[in-house]
């Protein structure tokens, strides 16, 4: 999977990929002061395509918020809803809501989840749908925090500790590899990273297609952007 | 982070009594007043900001303060004798200008006072501006930023349009299901009235917090009926204005050469999104027209030696062509333009393109010329030349480095027109969409006739072309303010035959249609009539000669001082309250024009520190927050 980090205050964006073995669970968003976890699984495709290159993306969505006592688990086919003891279970294939005091939950039909929990935190989850027959893809999940601003500072997680902005610094344009994307070099966290122009897709408004975002990609799974290592973030449960 | 305490520091003692947006819009013609008050709750002096945003379109016409009963109002004066004022402002670091560009559509106005402990402030602002007709619609825009929870905050719109309303729409980017039900709109036969006004609690972001959801574009879209023959005149107050849009037009075919930049500055985004476009819109060229495609660098290369029919498999062909355009070299724009025309006229001399068919170049460029002729003067010299007045040019100025009053010059001299491609991830979109206000000529050489003896001071009244989903607007004065009619005469080549048309126009009774509310309506025609004679006395004011631009300037300063419109000719000045040190500041809001808005958006801060500017273009924009994602590919 692809994590866009966007930068409206400097007109930029910064990107990098994550991948692991098909059933890792990432840690994305860590909040243990607002009680507010995000865990995701990855899955790979049907089969080795005939590339040898194993896809992975998100298909599972683990989402805690200890001090309201929610929590949802949000997988390709169905969104399940726990509140102080109690359950719900909204389908993706069709269009849904539920309204609690502390959590309210919108599903459009095979399109996108809105969550917005109290106080804290809004995110969307988009579902995209591949053919049934597709020989190697199949379903997965993308996740978008549109509203962190109540988080606490400590928050955290391959996601979370962009919550509150970025520090970084470009300089020395240069021709890459390919025309379309030059390299540059990127000061950021006390890191010096060779990074490269290029795009990645955002898929709110236009799930199928999605829209380019230009960004400045961060190689090696996201080295020296991110605190510390991607094997840091693994988690042995969703929840 | 320290910064940002401050701000909410200050915010809390100073409190947002209302804001109040009202637009009035008759007959296209929008007179929107911005109004907010403040308050400041503190027990020392505060400086009270007033930011607002209108439609660069738009003039300012009125500004005025009110501090303590004390109301301070602006004054138009030419520009040059306003800088004069405020030179002593600027010279004793002062801020003396307020007006900047703010994104494509939108100026931003500011200023900010210092007002004394538990006083209040009001502002009022006041903007003019004739809707345009596009893609079939005309565009309200209001872009609300109260920055925190307003006691009263309301939006009202009311339209006014004699010829019937056939659909209003109103939305906003901040909208959500929430607030949706707040927009009230009540539509009648000839008027609508578009409201919202949200409580304090329903402008919460989240229960408790102090944020707003009020943050965005509340956007009104509309279309009158259409009228058969003439169109719509209307006669008011000594002042006529005419409206021609007929439905039911068929096409005119055309015939269209596509000359592309595909010089070293195109490389990445700008080319691959060219690239994306032309195959967008080859795919919706009509079977009647004909095509052909030029790319250049320092040569010039065409896909084929005449225009070919847009028949399926010739537009399959030239989508694969299209996609194999890849960036190279300088810039040669004479040459290539030079060739596209050369083209057209090869083809007509030959009769291989119908006779009754409209001849366009679209030119799409970057950056400035510096291969073969880069002298800008010879080369809009050696295309007018050429062009000699028998094709339209129209060209696509793409990015902040291309010279775009070059390129505006160019076309408006050739019958057509410039526009700005933003360099942003819709980049495609902004070329399809200028693409589809010119794909579709209905008449060519439009001419709108009235009685010389019955009108004077007539707008420009012959058009070279009449596009579907546009309008044409001509307006006059009358000279005898008895005259309840005149006749109108409306002459243009058509698709098979010429269009001729006559009709009556006759004295509009105001107080019958509108009969609670004339009033309101009160100079309305003859603003539109000056603020559309401005307009076009700054485009001309561009073009001609020497003699004919300084006439065109000095009517057009003429103009604006008598009407009170804020034009890149003239500046308002308010004179602020004595500051501490007992001077009085001025207060300055200019009119920006398109070189100065590039000129800013090329002066704004990067996300990098050095390297070539076409590699960087912005990202998408949805929400004025950061979002964070992670999705598949």
């Amino acid at each position: 999977p692809h994590f866009i980090i966007e930068l409206p205050g400097r007109n930029d964006s910064l990107c990098f990929n994550i991948n692991n073995a098909p059933g890792t669970i990432f840690n994305l968003v860590r909040d243990p002061e607002a009680g507010v976890f995000v865990n995701g699984q990855i899955i790979g495709d049907k089969k080795i395509p005939p590339d040898g290159k194993i896809n992975t993306y998100f298909w599972r969505f683990g989402i805690v918020h200890q001090t309201l006592g929610v929590s949802l688990l949000v997988t390709t086919q169905y969104i399940s809803v726990s509140q102080d003891g109690k359950d719900a279970k909204l389908l993706w294939t069709d269009t849904g809501s539920l309204k609690g005091p502390n959590v309210d939950v919108v599903v459009t039909k095979d399109g996108s989840l809105t969550v917005t929990l109290k106080d804290s935190v809004k995110f969307v989850i988009l579902l995209h749908k591949v053919w049934k027959k597709h020989p190697y893809h199949r379903d997965y999940l993308g996740f978008y925090t549109l509203d962190t601003h109540l988080l606490s500072p400590s928050v955290h997680g391959l996601l979370g500790q962009f919550y509150h902005g970025i520090e970084y610094e470009v300089t020395d344009l240069r021709p890459g590899e390919s025309p379309e994307k030059p390299d540059a070099t990127m000061f950021a966290k006390g890191h010096q990273l060779n990074v490269t122009r290029g795009w990645q897709r955002d898929f709110r408004r236009d799930v199928k297609n999605g829209d380019n975002v230009p960004c400045w990609f961060i190689h090696n799974n996201g080295s020296g952007l991110i605190d510390g290592a991607a094997a840091d973030y693994v988690v042995s449960s969703l929840f | 982070t320290k910064v940002l305490q401050k701000r909410s520091t200050n915010e809390a003692m100073v409190e947002v009594l209302s804001v109040t947006v009202d637009c009035t819009v008759t007959n296209r013609f929008a007179h929107t007043v911005m109004t907010s008050v403040a308050l400041n709750k503190a027990n020392t002096s505060k400086e009270i900001f007033f930011d607002v945003e209108l439609p660069k379109s738009a003039f300012i016409t009125n500004f005025s303060m009110e501090i303590e009963g004390k109301v301070y109002v602006g004054n138009v004066k030419e520009k040059e004798k306003a800088k004069k004022q405020y030179e002593k402002a600027v010279s004793s670091g002062q801020t003396a200008g307020l007006v900047k560009a703010s994104g494509r559509k939108m100026e931003k106005f500011s200023v900010s006072v210092n007002i004394a402990a538990e006083s209040n402030v009001t502002f009022i602002l006041t903007y003019e501006e004739l809707l345009q007709r596009k893609l079939g619609q005309y565009e309200i825009l209001i872009r609300v930023k109260p920055k925190s929870l307003v006691e009263q905050f309301q939006i009202s719109t009311n339209i006014y349009e004699p010829q019937g309303l056939s659909h209003v729409d109103a939305h906003a980017t901040f909208l959500s299901n929430e607030l949706l039900p707040l927009v009230e709109k009540t539509v009648l036969e000839k008027k609508a009235h578009i409201s919202f006004s949200p409580t304090v609690e329903q402008q919460r972001k989240c229960p408790g917090c102090d944020g707003t959801l009020i943050d965005g574009d509340f956007i009104i879209k509309y279309d009158v009926n259409r009228q058969e023959s003439v169109g719509d005149i209307q006669i008011v107050n000594g002042y006529f204005v005419h409206f021609f849009a007929p439905p039911d037009l068929p096409r005119v075919p055309k015939n269209v050469v596509f000359v592309i930049d595909r010089s070293g500055s195109m490389s990445g985004t700008k080319m691959a999104q060219t690239r994306d476009a032309l195959v967008a819109i080859l795919e919706d060229l009509h079977e009647d027209d004909h095509f052909a495609l030029i790319q250049f660098d320092s040569a010039i290369l065409s896909w084929k030696e005449s225009l070919t029919k847009a028949t399926k498999e010739n537009v399959a062909e030239a989508k694969n062509y299209a996609r194999s355009i890849r960036d190279n070299g300088a810039t040669d724009i004479n040459q290539a333009v030079l060739d596209g025309v050369e083209m057209l006229k090869r083809d007509r001399q030959a009769n291989r393109l119908p006779e009754r068919s409209v001849d366009m170049i679209i030119l799409l460029t970057d950056g400035m010329p510096n291969s073969g002729v880069s002298d800008i003067r010879k080369i809009q010299e050696n295309v007018r030349s050429a062009v000699g007045g028998n094709m339209s040019l129209f060209c696509l100025g793409f990015g902040n480095d291309v010279d775009y009053n070059f390129l505006d010059v160019m076309s408006k001299e050739n019958k057509g027109l410039a526009r700005r491609i933003f360099e942003a991830s819709d980049a495609t979109l902004q070329l399809q969409d200028f693409y589809e206000e010119v794909a579709s000529p209905l008449l060519l050489e439009v001419d709108l006739v009235y009685p010389d003896n019955a009108v004077d001071y007539v707008t420009t009244s012959h058009f070279p072309q009449l596009f579907n989903g546009s309008e044409i607007v001509v307006a006059g004065r009358l000279t005898d303010n008895d005259l309840d009619n005149f006749l109108v005469e409306v002459l243009g080549q058509g698709f098979e035959d010429n269009y001729k048309v006559q009709g009556q126009a006759s004295v509009f009774d105001w107080n019958v249609m509108y009969p609670d509310e004339t009033y309101i309506f009160g100079d309305f025609t003859e603003r539109l009539w000056a603020y559309l004679t401005i307009q076009q006395l700054l485009e001309k004011s561009k073009t001609g000669t020497a003699d004919e631009k300084a006439n065109a300037t000095a009517k057009a300063l003429e103009m604006s001082l008598q009407y009170s419109f804020v034009t890149p000719l003239t500046s308002m000045v308010v004179t602020k309250p004595e500051t501490e040190d007992g001077t009085d500041s001025p207060l300055i809001a200019d009119k920006l024009t398109e070189e100065q808005r590039q000129q800013a958006e090329r002066l704004r801060p990067m996300a990098y520190s050095r390297g070539a500017s076409h590699f960087i273009p912005a990202p998408v924009q949805y929400a004025p927050s950061p979002v964070y994602l992670v999705d598949g590919d």
